[in-house]
């Protein structure tokens, strides 16, 4: 099936949240987006990766206007969750490649790794399906990103 | 908008690749993607989560029919990507809340958590999108997980 992509998506507005630590046992998800979820707070990317240690990272992207409120619950109204450290990045972009078919995404994936190694963006964090590729990157990449994707693409 | 569950997929046929330790700069997520999409295997999650010291941990999986081919490139053929330990897993499943509307996720992603930590599951890798929640967990847990999310979710 080949993949076909449909357009490149950005958003500039959004707050990242890493609970920096937080131990990989059963219960912490939850009690990290309770909270959250429960003060009304909507959440774009989460992605947490798997623990080496017995600890991971637990980090999730909201938009601008819930940051103070998210900071506040999550230093002071989380229950039994225990982290080492909270880092909070407001300076981050998301950038996504849409699209239908990306079911066997190494050959997409790795066109927009690509693109952006040669121009030297770095890549934060991914997180992928089979419709879309999110990569957060520094917010003063975007403009560049967004650009070197749709010529890497044909759009 | 208020999201609307289709159904719970799964998946028990995946291994885990973690590349642990990889240097957060521009390239190696190029670098580590390349030769794999160029061997012609298909990847499916893509996770990756930010970096607190300078290096990240890169994972993906993939069907366990590649794995072997998988393991070798990862072992001997990348260039210039430095990591300092790869981690595999096969004894890993994917299950996946999918629906529409769940731009704001943290409604559907908190019930999906509460459920596997009330029946003592722990999950390993988190990855989301506006219409699909995918978490990893270990093989064992596949069943009561998948059980108890119909139930959650009234399906
Ligand atoms: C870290 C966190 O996801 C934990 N593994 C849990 O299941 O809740
Ligand atoms: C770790 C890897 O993703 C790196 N940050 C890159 O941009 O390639």
């Amino acid at each position: 099936e080949q993949p076909i992509i449909t357009g490149i998506a950005m958003q500039d507005n959004q707050t990242k949240f890493t609970l920096h630590g937080v131990e990989d046992t059963p219960g912490n998800a939850s009690g990290i987006l309770g909270p959250i979820g429960d003060a009304g707070i909507d959440v774009d990317v989460i992605v947490q990766n798997v623990s080496v240690s017995g600890k991971t990272d637990f980090t999730f992207t909201i938009g601008n206007s819930d940051a103070k409120k998210a900071q506040k619950i999550l230093e002071s109204n989380l229950i039994k969750v225990n982290y080492d450290k909270l880092i909070v990045n407001n300076e981050i972009g998301k950038v996504s490649i849409v699209g239908v078919g990306m079911r066997s995404q190494s050959g997409v994936a790795s066109i927009a790794f690509k693109t952006l190694a040669e121009n030297n963006i770095n890549i934060q964090m991914i997180s992928t399906s089979e419709i879309k590729i999110t990569l957060v990157i520094s917010l003063k990449d975007m403009n560049l990103a967004v650009k070197s994707l749709h010529k890497a693409f044909n759009l």
